[in-house]
């Protein structure tokens, strides 16, 4: 199975 | 105070049902524009970016902006005690610790309020770039419904390969593969009913069909549904909420994280 990103890893905290 | 009436109650209704299985709290942000929700699922993959707009609501007052921390199983629940014709008024006072929600039935001749407690949620919120992506798919929601549930039959990831001949989308599994493919509609005499591919670059990524198809509980919102693609960026999959006139009410956008190819 493909290992899963994180999506705070493209879009940063404000 | 915040006060914001919604004659197409069942509308409400059918955004909470597209968001509370993937989220469990979440806050709404009230302005002078409308009411946002910005949150992540609680495994930080899938991000969901709603907004309902100001003039989609018959009456909408906003004296002050205010956030209000919801737990949104909570509201759900209080949601389906609404009739899908009924009028829903939600109402918060500036400084408050709760939320009303007043039912309405079309003929006044039956009006229910219920108060829920607010939560106090620190309201972190990702900036969103504006994103030109490599493609753009128009399709109608309910066949982007089938293709996720039909091929999670077959796996727990879709490959969706976009070129300017039309979309393809493929899963793999123990049982075997599928391929779907979409052939851009020639004439466009029915636009919800059309696949429109505005192609910049051929694009290919591969996405969890467990997220696609919490995504597509938002269908009943939208006859079209879009996803935006382009390498290494996260999907923006959107259902837009367009009134009878086609005039934008808001939209409900959910972005997934790509899955890494080994």
């Amino acid at each position: 199975m493909d290992p899963q990103a994180a999506i705070d890893e493209y879009y940063i905290l404000n | 105070m915040f006060e914001a009436r919604l004659v197409e109650g069942s509308l409400l209704k059918k955004v909470m049902e597209s968001i509370k299985d993937l989220l469990n709290e979440a806050s709404w942000d009230c302005s002078g524009n409308g009411m946002c929700l910005q949150a992540m699922d609680s495994s930080h993959v899938a991000l969901v970016s709603l907004m309902l707009k100001s003039d989609g609501f018959e009456n909408y007052r906003c004296d002050r902006s205010i956030s209000l921390g919801i737990n949104l199983a909570s509201m759900s629940k209080i949601l389906k005690c609404a009739s899908n014709d009924d009028i829903i008024t939600i109402r918060a006072e500036d400084d408050a610790d709760a939320i009303t929600f007043m039912f309405e039935s079309p003929k006044q001749d039956r009006v229910s309020d219920y108060e829920m407690k607010l939560m106090n949620l620190d309201t972190e919120h990702l900036g969103i770039p504006d994103t030109e992506y490599a493609c753009v798919i128009k399709m109608p929601s309910g066949e982007f419904s089938r293709i996720c549930r039909d091929l999670s039959v077959l796996g727990d990831s879709v490959i969706i390969c976009c070129t300017k001949d039309g979309v393809r989308f493929s899963a793999k599994g123990d049982l075997g593969n599928g391929n779907i493919k979409l052939a851009q509609s020639a004439n466009v005499d029915k636009e919800e009913e059309a696949v429109v591919v505005d192609m910049r670059e051929a694009v290919t990524l591969t996405f969890s069909l467990r997220y696609l198809n919490f995504f597509t509980k938002a269908a009943p919102l939208s006859s079209q549904v879009s996803l935006s693609m382009s390498e290494d960026v996260p999907l923006m999959v959107e259902y837009k909420i367009n009134d009878k006139e086609g005039d934008s009410k808001g939209y409900v956008r959910y972005y997934l994280a790509p899955k890494i190819e080994d």
